[in-house]
């Protein structure tokens, strides 16, 4: 099941197979680059070591504590268990070098043995967890809160902006201190968390085609800029797939005819704090090409995500491609405007 | 002090395994579904 990130105590499991979009950092002294994936369902930051060995380290840039003056030594290790394996590293501090704003002492996690080939595919490095401290394995402050701790944002909220054209301009932007009122259109509908892990909301309703309301009495929610697709109880996917007439390949995915686009429902709804989201089939069917062939995914996904509120769903990009996402720690709330 | 951080976009690993008709083998060998496939009957129903 692609995008599923579980988290039980010690034992999470990434997966970064559907990570669309990234942006760089900077570590030490002097700075060494990196492309990481800011995502808000992880707390922590991690890039791969210079000491990584494996096949899944050959081609990424990798962190050299030996060349940095400013690096730090933690000595703790960490260990992320996977089905078929594990990940392990080890921890440090050192300068972070975000869009020229500098972190003192940041924690993070080099990576020295990682299973797995997937990263060899990846354009990206390592990943900047934007979630609260409950969700971080590493002792310390994640990114965000340790910029907060410095005093070197105005406000306690950062905010994207995520554009569903590749070479767009821009792409995609992640705002620190704040938002940018030229990116999305007034008001911002704003909804608190309901537990402060992941950024995790209450969902009020999901309606089909006017029809088969899902979660009618509320389900909870997480926002994740690190999971492509909107995902859901397994049960209520399939309804949703059946609905729009997506039937399943070999790799869990749900794949629509492209012919029939303009049969499909045309409007699916999701209402968070009283207001209806709308996503049209245009928005809510993601296209690919393979070779010349046009292929085209359904954007919903089932995944059981089980936590003590219940089943949860979790808004991916196919969700914050339309509506600009804001995160505000200052009073734990997420707000939505159209983008 | 508003920090812009500019993202890009790029085909997802998945979309690039798929294109180079690797993503079945990739799947049968990393099985990246087994940890959830094995712990789904732990966790208390609902």
């Amino acid at each position: 099941t692609p995008s599923l990130r579980l988290g039980r105590s010690s034992e999470k499991i990434y997966n970064f197979m559907d990570a669309q979009y990234y942006g760089d950092i900077a570590l030490g002294t002097p700075e060494q680059n990196f492309s990481v994936v800011f995502d808000t369902g992880s707390s922590d930051l991690w890039v791969p070591s210079a000491y990584c060995v494996t096949e899944a380290c050959a081609l990424p840039k990798r962190f050299k504590a030996f060349k940095s003056t400013s690096f730090l030594h933690d000595g703790r290790q960490f260990g992320i268990n996977y089905g078929s394996g594990h990940l392990l590293g080890v921890m440090g501090r050192d300068y972070l070098m975000v869009a020229g704003m500098m972190v003192k002492r940041q924690e993070f996690r080099e990576s020295v043995y990682e299973p797995g080939t997937a990263f060899l595919k990846a354009r990206f490095d390592g990943v900047l967890g934007l979630g609260y401290p409950a969700l971080a394995e590493i002792l310390g402050n994640p990114v965000f809160d340790n910029m907060l701790a410095q005093n070197l944002l105005d406000k306690p909220i950062f905010s994207f902006y995520l554009s569903r054209k590749l070479n767009g301009s821009p792409e995609g932007e992640l705002l620190l201190g704040g938002t940018d009122e030229r990116l999305y259109d007034l008001p911002i509908n704003w909804l608190p968390v309901t537990a402060k892990a992941y950024w995790q909301i209450k969902i009020d309703s999901v309606v089909v085609q006017g029809v088969n309301p899902f979660c009618p009495h509320g389900c909870q929610a997480i926002v994740d800029t690190g999971t492509s697709l909107i995902t859901g109880p397994t049960d209520d996917i399939l309804d949703i797939q059946q609905l729009i007439g997506a039937t399943p390949t070999n790799f869990g995915e749900f794949i629509v005819d492209c012919a029939r686009l303009s049969n499909f429902p045309q409007h699916q709804h999701f209402v968070l704090g009283g207001k209806e989201y709308t996503l049209t089939s245009d928005q809510y069917i993601r296209k690919e090409m393979l070779g010349d062939r046009k292929l085209c995914f359904s954007g919903f996904q089932a995944v059981d995500m089980i936590s003590s509120e219940g089943p949860l769903w979790i808004l991916g990009d196919v969700f914050l491609t339309q509506y600009y996402s804001i995160f505000d720690r200052g009073q734990d709330r997420v707000g939505f405007a159209i983008a | 002090a508003l920090i812009r951080v500019p993202l890009r976009k790029v085909p997802t690993i998945r979309s690039q395994l798929r294109s180079e008709g690797l993503l079945q083998d990739f799947l049968v060998e990393n099985r990246p579904d087994m940890f959830s496939r094995r712990y789904a009957q732990c966790f208390p129903a609902g």
